[in-house]
């Protein structure tokens, strides 16, 4: 229980959880911004396909190269590239197939590298989202730091318990019970009749409400 | 009407009391998953960066291997000049033409625009770049750019997380030893790991 965390009587949320909250909040920020954000877009390497369509458009528009690509498509574009200039120095032909062949393994490399580069991305995300769900799963409880302000030994403290007929078109009788969590304004939660109070699990319908609630408030 | 005792009120805020008690339990048990999870991400993060970082090694060296023939190919004065500028003269407007249809089918932007600085583009362009694959290099240069600036941006932002969760994992609230029996945590398995996310070399450098 974590009632024995403290030697000293009741847990004290202010040492127990104080930088939770705002610590949790800060890290997930931290990677949330950046991957959220729509300018974060892997390169497309689809070079030798050229079938990235939304690639080809940014580069067209940013320098015209992206135009260059389309050089198949045109005959005598293909012919500069069929250009045999051995007969004037045969040294040249042979450096120009070494360019050929070192850019064709640049662009696997680059290719390879980009689906690394895209699965660490994922990898990121995981830890982003791990930290958005012990954002979600913890917050409420590391918030009580700074919403236990007094020394109640009770976490939930029960002011009312009324019986009244419901609103509902079929009228039928409920049980209204107001409850203050932690340092919370009244919660009202309304149980249907066939629970009764005198059923052990009145309580935990009672104080599972609640606490929804509660955590719903702290969300907002 | 109000239906119970000031004792049965008292009651029942002791049973409600015990429920919350055991939610909050649940919680921390669930940080505690969470947690191994995130060690376990982290895991597989640093694997992948290893390998990310000898794929980077590899592909650099490509690139520097491309751009030195392309340095030695350029140092070649005048190669075929005259085949290659009569080509590229009636080249140009079948390329210009193929790229501002493929703009305004795909694009559908600007085609205005776009149309000029093509045109200024491909007359200021030699046909000799043309002919050495020069926008590939170009693209590919732009990629890696591209690339390290992505990575780089990611690695700073894992940092900052990742510096901010070490920091939150030393909490005491973490590191509370078993055997201390004044205090009881429920992250008992969780040994004092003072660098969670970091591994020590990391930090030294």
């Amino acid at each position: 229980s974590i009632m024995h965390f403290s030697p000293f009587g009741p847990p004290n949320f202010q040492d127990m959880f104080q930088p939770f909250f705002d610590m949790i909040h800060q890290a997930q920020q931290a990677m949330d911004v950046h991957f959220h954000s729509p300018a974060f877009q892997p390169p497309s390497m689809d070079i030798t396909e050229g079938n990235d369509d939304r690639s080809v458009c940014r580069e067209i528009r940013h320098n015209s190269t992206g135009c260059l690509r389309m050089k198949d498509q045109c005959d005598k574009c293909r012919e500069i590239l069929s250009v045999d200039c051995s007969a004037n120095n045969p040294s040249q032909a042979q450096l120009r197939q070494e360019l050929n062949d070192s850019l064709q393994i640049a662009e696997k490399l680059t290719q390879k590298y980009n689906e690394l580069l895209q699965s660490y991305q994922w990898k990121m995300l995981n830890t982003s989202s791990l930290l958005e769900q012990l954002n979600e799963q913890f917050s409420w409880v590391s918030q009580l730091a700074n919403l236990t302000q007094n020394e109640d030994q009770y976490y939930l403290r029960v002011s009312t318990v009324t019986s009244q007929t419901s609103d509902s078109d079929v009228p039928s009788r409920v049980t209204e019970v107001t409850v203050k969590l932690f340092d919370s304004d009244p919660i009202t939660v309304v149980i249907p009749e066939d629970v009764s109070k005198d059923n052990p699990k009145f309580m935990e319908t009672v104080a599972e409400k609640a606490l929804k609630e509660y955590r719903k408030k702290n969300r907002e | 009407d109000q239906v119970v005792s000031d004792n049965e009120l008292q009651e029942m805020s002791t049973q409600g009391s015990k429920y919350i008690n055991k939610e909050i339990q649940n919680a921390v048990k669930g940080v505690k998953e969470i947690k191994t999870l995130i060690e376990k991400t982290n895991e597989e993060r640093k694997i992948l960066l290893n390998t990310l970082e000898e794929a980077k090694r590899k592909k650099e060296d490509a690139l520097n291997e491309t751009k030195d023939s392309e340095m030695k190919l350029k140092a070649f004065p005048g190669v075929c000049n005259e085949t290659m500028t009569a080509l590229w003269e009636e080249c140009k407007p079948c390329l210009k033409q193929t790229c501002m249809k493929f703009y305004a089918r795909v694009c559908r932007s600007g085609s205005g625009l776009v149309g000029r600085q093509l045109e200024e583009f491909l007359n200021q362009s030699s046909p000799f770049y043309f002919w050495m694959n020069g926008d590939r290099i170009d693209s590919l240069l732009e990629d890696d750019r591209q690339q390290t600036h992505i990575m780089d941006v990611m690695q700073d932002r894992f940092d900052r997380a990742s510096g901010i969760m070490d920091e939150l994992f030393q909490d005491r609230f973490f590191t509370h030893e078993p055997q201390d029996t004044y205090f009881y945590s429920p992250f008992s398995s969780f040994h004092r790991r003072p660098h969670f996310l970091y591994p020590k070399s990391r930090i030294a450098r």
